[in-house]
């Protein structure tokens, strides 16, 4: 039975899609079949694997114009399929507000996939707008992926409160995969001081690997490419790898 | 007649709070009377200045509950004042959905402001949806922070492509106020490849002044002040300061 963690955090630019793509293709990587869905509008999960335009996406999906089955492709990695995004679900979140168990759109397309993948990964915008809400509302689980930064810690709160608030109303089982460090840089005192104080609060929900700073995983999109396929033997490479290895330990699958 | 600018891009994580609070506090410096407006429910640019707890927020006056003049607040710099955000804002985006002239909440609330400052900047969420609408039909012109890096760039397409649609249909009058290169890091080859790419396109829309990556800038909003009053010695400071007067030049306020 396939696991769906979401990939959340309201606070932009914290590595919530790199940790998607690498993720997902660091678990493809040890054969595991896994679903990526995009349902960010800006669609950079799709655009970082190299998927541009595509007949149909997860907007056709949630608004229930096309079947999940009909909108999922192939990607650039072997075991990784793909269920891209695009602008048009700019509009999906004020379509979406009228219909019927609007959170639950999502909860109800992968009804039937579950039993085909060993993960579902969902990428999420930056907001905790109807669109998370439908990804956490679907989740087994969600991966908090947090900058070493000021901002980012401080946005912890809201989330965590909106988590507590799918959990009460929509989605009784949904519990935290982890806690994930991005963008560490060991040379600022900063990127300490924030990870000190993520570790002090979540204790072991944060994950032992840690994602460091590294060009080579801001280059790797350019290239259509997954960190892995770009340059294997960078550090970037390496920690999702690491992160890969500690979640199926957690979940007992290796 | 004070000029309003909205500091916006949808891509997250690029820079649009630290450039609404630190180019505000360098107006504020050069003694040009601001007004700071977040719209943004994360209400990075009211913590990162050291407001967390108030009366009344932007959340307020949008859905007509209280006066914009009631709303008001001083600063931490004198000549800037700040009209802060909360997460209850997350509502707002429903709530306004179904409001009469729902993309000109803001624009009618700022009417009695526009001759009180030199100045109105409006930090923006990471999305395209109503509260950064708002924020573009009321504006005179929108200044886009672009991150150096792979996803920021290619994200620009769907903004322009939201101004145009916002100048046909809502704000003849928009225009952008200019393109800044944020987190500019000159060790990086993709930084130099990004900022070429995003000159090539924009020409001299594109500011002289460039925002570095410099680790005093993330600590500062720690401390609730702008670069200016954390560390007017270092290189985030001076950026900003260099904007601002080139902003005031094209502007002819010096
Ligand atoms: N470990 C890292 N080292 C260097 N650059 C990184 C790292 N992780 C992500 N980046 C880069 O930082 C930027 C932000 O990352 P990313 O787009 O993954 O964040 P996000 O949370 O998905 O943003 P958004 O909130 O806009 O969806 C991107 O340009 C990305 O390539
Ligand atoms: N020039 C810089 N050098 C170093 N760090 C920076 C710089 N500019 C911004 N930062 C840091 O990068 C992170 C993202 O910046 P910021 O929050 O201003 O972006 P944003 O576009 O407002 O994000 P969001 O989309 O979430 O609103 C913050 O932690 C900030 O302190
Ligand atoms: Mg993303
Ligand atoms: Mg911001």
């Amino acid at each position: 039975m396939g696991k769906i963690i979401a990939i959340a955090n309201q606070k932009g630019g914290v590595g919530k899609t790199s940790t998607s793509i690498n993720l997902a293709a660091s678990l493809a990587a040890a054969e595991k079949k896994i679903l990526l869905i995009d349902i960010d509008p800006q669609a950079n999960t799709s655009s970082g694997i190299g998927i541009h335009e595509t007949d149909s996406t997860i907007y056709e999906v949630l608004i229930g114009k096309k079947s999940v089955e009909k909108s999922i492709i192939r990607s650039i990695m072997p075991f990784m399929d793909l269920i891209p995004s695009s602008i048009d679900l700019v509009g999906a979140e004020i379509e979406l507000v009228d219909m019927h168990e609007r959170e639950r759109r999502l909860t109800e397309a992968l009804n039937d996939l579950v039993s085909v993948y060993d993960f579902i990964l969902i990428d999420c915008p930056p907001s905790l707008s109807l669109l998370t809400l439908n990804a956490l509302t679907a989740a087994n689980s969600v991966l908090i992926p947090v900058q070493c930064e000021y901002f980012a810690l401080e946005g912890l709160g809201a989330l965590l409160n909106t988590i507590n608030i799918v959990k009460q109303n929509l989605n009784k089982q949904l519990t935290i995969e982890g806690v994930l460090l991005t963008m560490f840089d060991q040379r600022l005192r900063l990127s300490t001081q924030v990870s000190e104080e993520v570790k002090r609060y979540f204790g072991d929900k944060v994950f032992k690997a840690i994602i460091h700073r590294n060009v080579r995983i801001s280059e790797a999109p350019s290239h259509g490419k997954p960190i892995l396929m770009y340059d294997a033997m960078s550090i970037g490479a390496r920690d999702y790898l690491s992160l890969a290895d500690e979640i199926l330990t957690r979940n007992n699958m290796k």
